[in-house]
């Protein structure tokens, strides 16, 4: 089974904002 | 075929054609005469008897002129053709003649052939900067010691090889016309025979400029007499031709030389080297140290192994003894995303596609690790996996492992599924 490739749209970015990929 | 390499290709020692590297050239003088118009008389002598034969030096009249292009003319035995001083330029004065070569030559012999009687005392320089400084060669006199403070025919060591000797051979007065006074730079030299492995006598033969300096004129003892102008005027340097034999100096890695763009001789470089007497390795021919050739080894300038991704290198002496003094180039700004000293692995945050030669311009790919699912952003240089967070997994950690869901926290993109 191949599991989906991680959606940047789900994840909550508040706390890491510094993280947070420019496209996401 | 070029005589730089042999039938198979390899590289061998190749030398300039041996030349008189003085002919057509020009000699600056420092007298001549026939400016004005002067008289000046030849002396001959059957038996006892001595003769005077008097002429006119006039520099307005091709007939009567001598110039100083007559020494390095075409030296017709039929016609010969002499510069002459002006008369009577007795020591401590002197006339001295310039020739600068144009180039470095490994010089082997000066020669001077006499239309009036030999010097009494003479020396021949060299220089090396083109005549900013010049060295002694030799010199000739019957006074060695009063005229040069040399010892006359002094020995010749290895521990003197570069130094000028002083001999009172071919100072006799005699003959009164046709004499030679030949300088041999090696001759006598104890390590000639090993010339090869002889940096000392490399750098004797060496030369740039050549100076004759006529220092004593030959006399009869009669310039003091009562028809001393008579005797006077029958004292001069006259000389048919100056040669200097040699070799244009390329280090043993040209077979000729040529005129460059600003018309200057330069080195015809073979081997990978460069510069005008082929004394340093070309642009990117830095693997190995610059090396004159030999006649057993061609020594030629080696490219350095970047594998195409680099167009600059330098030379480190560390890595060539290292190595047992065979590759010390290290390549500089590899390009296309390579690394190390030969370009010859990726990058950090790139990893090598085996599928392509470590030369091929894609050789190296991006790790491009996922900036959620991954830890790091450098990959495995082989395989180009990525360090995955826990539940994460592929080969640039983009997906949540088998059991594993994705989260809404980037720090932890997987959680387990409960």
């Amino acid at each position: 089974e191949v599991m989906p490739t991680l959606d940047m749209t789900l994840f909550d970015w508040t706390d890491y904002e510094d993280m947070k990929p420019v496209d996401s | 075929p070029d005589p730089c390499y042999d039938e198979n290709g390899n590289p061998r020692r190749c030398i300039p054609d041996f030349v008189n590297s003085a002919f057509g050239k020009d000699v600056r003088v420092s007298s001549t005469c026939g400016t004005p118009a002067a008289r000046y008389c030849v002396m001959t002598e059957k038996g006892e008897e001595r003769t005077r034969d008097c002429h006119t030096c006039d520099a307005g009249d091709p007939k009567k002129s001598h110039p100083p292009a007559y020494l390095t003319d075409l030296n017709n035995p039929h016609n010969l053709t002499c510069w002459q001083s002006e008369n009577y330029v007795q020591y401590p004065q002197n006339v001295t003649l310039t020739l600068s070569l144009g180039k470095t030559f490994e010089v082997t012999y000066v020669s001077l052939q006499f239309c009036s009687p030999r010097p009494e005392s003479m020396a021949i320089f060299k220089s090396m900067d083109y005549g900013k400084s010049w060295v002694p060669f030799q010199f000739y006199s019957t006074q060695c010691k009063k005229m040069y403070n040399k010892q006359n025919k002094a020995a010749i060591t290895k521990q003197n090889e570069q130094e000028a000797i002083c001999t009172d051979s071919h100072t006799d007065m005699h003959p009164l016309t046709g004499g030679l006074i030949a300088f041999s730079t090696l001759d006598g030299r104890p390590s000639a025979h090993d010339f090869d492995n002889s940096p000392v006598l490399q750098d004797w033969v060496t030369a740039t400029d050549i100076k004759v300096a006529f220092s004593r004129l030959h006399t009869f003892g009669d310039e003091n007499e009562d028809d001393s102008e008579l005797a006077r005027d029958s004292y001069f340097y006259a000389v048919s031709d100056l040669q200097v034999g040699g070799r244009c100096k390329c280090n043993g890695h040209a077979s000729k030389c040529v005129k460059d763009r600003e018309g200057n001789l330069v080195c015809d470089c073979k081997h990978n080297t460069a510069g005008p007497e082929c004394d340093r390795c070309k642009p990117f021919h830095y693997d190995r140290p610059w090396q004159r050739a030999t006649a057993r080894e061609a020594n030629e300038c080696v490219a350095c192994h970047c594998n195409l991704h680099a167009r600059r290198c330098r030379f480190n002496m560390e890595l060539y003894k290292l190595s047992g003094r065979r590759s010390g180039g290290v390549c500089l700004n590899c390009r296309h995303n390579t690394a190390g000293r030969h370009c010859h692995y990726c990058k950090e945050g790139f990893f090598r596609d085996m599928s392509k030669v470590i030369s091929h311009r894609r050789a190296c790919k991006a790790c491009d690790c996922h900036p959620v699912g991954a830890a790091g952003k450098t990959c495995n240089q082989t395989t180009g996996q990525c360090p995955c967070k826990d539940g994460v997994t592929g080969i640039t950690c983009n997906r949540c492992a088998k059991g594993y869901q994705q989260s809404r926290s980037p720090i932890a993109p997987c959680i387990k599924i409960p």
